[in-house]
């Protein structure tokens, strides 16, 4: 899944859908939380 | 300053609330909470990844919560 | 905590290179400024933006520059 396209809202959303617990997403933290979407997509 | 930055510096920051520093109300600080700033030392941190500079994280907050001229001030 | 924290932590942070930093010598240091994290006070505001969970901010470090364990949890 490419989530360079999806809005920071939208990651936001999606790690919220994954469970996975999360500050902001910001410019900073945005490629960490996009790893973690990924890994768990994998699993 | 206003009377709530005053009282805000007073003490340690803690795990305060996002609304409790000056200028973040009831409407902005719930914006704020959505987008993942739900207390004061996380929008602290976002100004120091802007690194401090003044205009960007204005820019920011008007961007992320709406905050007007004045509120951005505070 | 290595003799490295303990003078880095006896006085305000300031705008402290990077490199101040315990467990962040000059390979990461250049790594981590290549990447705008130049000061040690940009690093700190990651770690709030992190919601200074020690999980992610090691594994961004990683991410970041290559930190091993070791110099993670310096």
């Amino acid at each position: 899944m490419n989530f360079s396209n999806k809005t920071d809202k939208e990651i936001a959303e999606l790690l919220d859908q994954y469970m996975i617990k999360h500050g902001p997403v910001v410019g900073s933290t945005r490629k960490l939380y996009e790893k973690k979407l990924h890994e768990a997509l994998e699993s | 300053t206003s009377q709530k930055h005053k009282e805000f510096v007073a003490e340690p920051m803690g795990e305060k609330a996002v609304m409790a520093l000056a200028g973040i109300g009831e409407v902005l600080g719930k914006r704020l909470e959505e987008k993942g700033f739900d207390k004061a030392y996380v929008v602290l941190g976002q100004f120091l990844v802007l690194k401090k500079d003044e205009d960007f994280f204005r820019e920011w907050l008007k961007d992320t919560c709406g905050a007007n001229a004045k509120q951005q001030f505070d």
